[in-house]
């Protein structure tokens, strides 16, 4: 699974993910990735793009739950990935990216590693993987 | 009001065994897909726009599961899925069951924009596609030889990989797998580890 997610200088956020699913699946398996809400979800607030084990991802509505505790809970960027990273997932092993309308970055992920980048206007550049 | 950000991922669940050699590999592809999409942004398109075009660029790359390279059914042919959504005013489009379209991400926001849906999949979406003038590639541009390989190691262990770019049995995915007795809905408890 790829996935990338974005806040330009209005503002606006957008998130956008894609993927081939996993290895020697059954024909016509759906995953997390497709479902707005769980694998992929942007709004006024954030924008967020999940990747990891997809019935976790579904269940929990990973996603949005990262929107949802920002706008309810009132936490911010990076309070709400660790919040729901920590308390969403149940034994479930995930990954996520985010960012906020107001240009925070944040990732978090509950597994071994994962695949990400980010960058800020600011000139802040991270590329990692564990 | 803050300045641009943007992050990118290409799969979570990484193999610890994973060599060096395949981390600067997928760090390198990482950095490349941050650069486009920074000057994307310093030329101030749209975050719409530039979540697509990272997306498209990371599928068209084989190193990550999506787009070329991505993993196989138990059939060895690709079905792929995506999605996209716009902040603003929450529009969003999804796409499952792709088989002919090199971009799935693109499709996804051909849904968005151009239909009255937000979801299409399998026949419907391929149709669409082509009335779209999406892209149209043979199945065959989406496999790769190490996919192929990943594949007949999952069939020997019967079990469906978490993670495809896993080299080496053993370690987990298709060899823990074949340890792992504990089943669930018939299949091997591998089967719900992390993709």
């Amino acid at each position: 699974t790829v996935g990338c997610v974005v806040v330009d200088k209005e503002g606006r956020c957008a998130a956008a993910t894609s993927t081939g699913g996993l290895m020697n699946k059954m024909m016509g398996r759906i995953g997390d990735s497709p479902l707005i809400g769980s694998g992929t979800y942007a709004c006024n607030l954030c924008g967020v793009s999940c990747t990891g084990e997809g019935e976790a991802i579904i269940r929990s509505t990973l996603a949005r739950e990262v929107a949802a505790v920002m706008e309810y809970k009132g936490l911010n960027l990076h309070e709400a990935v660790d919040y729901v990273i920590k308390h969403r997932l149940d034994e479930g092993k995930a990954g996520l990216i985010a960012v906020s309308s107001t240009g925070e970055v944040a990732c978090g992920f509950n597994t071994t590693g994962m695949f990400r980048g980010c960058a800020t206007e600011d000139g802040f550049m991270e590329v990692g993987v564990w | 009001m803050g300045g641009w950000a943007i992050a990118v991922h290409g799969g979570a669940g990484v193999d610890p065994n994973l060599p060096q050699e395949r981390q600067e590999e997928a760090k390198r592809l990482l950095s490349r897909c941050l650069e486009i999409g920074i000057s994307a942004l310093r030329s101030n398109l749209p975050a719409i726009d530039v979540v697509e075009l990272v997306v498209r660029e990371l599928e068209t790359d084989p190193l990550f599961n999506s787009g070329r390279g991505s993993a196989l059914t138990e059939n060895g042919t690709v079905e792929m899925e995506a999605s996209i959504m716009d902040g603003p005013k929450r529009r969003c489009g999804a796409v499952s069951g792709i088989t002919r379209v090199k971009n799935p991400v693109s499709l996804a926001r051909l849904v968005m924009e151009k239909s009255p849906h937000s979801y299409l999949a399998f026949s419907g979406a391929e149709e669409f596609a082509m009335k779209q003038g999406a892209e149209m590639v043979d199945n065959e541009y989406f496999i790769t030889e190490e996919n192929v390989g990943m594949l007949k190691l999952a069939k020997e262990a019967n079990s469906i990989l978490f993670d495809y770019r896993i080299p080496t049995i053993g370690t987990c995915g298709a060899g823990a797998a074949m340890e792992s007795p504990l089943q669930m809905n018939g299949l091997p408890i591998s089967v719900y580890a992390p993709e």
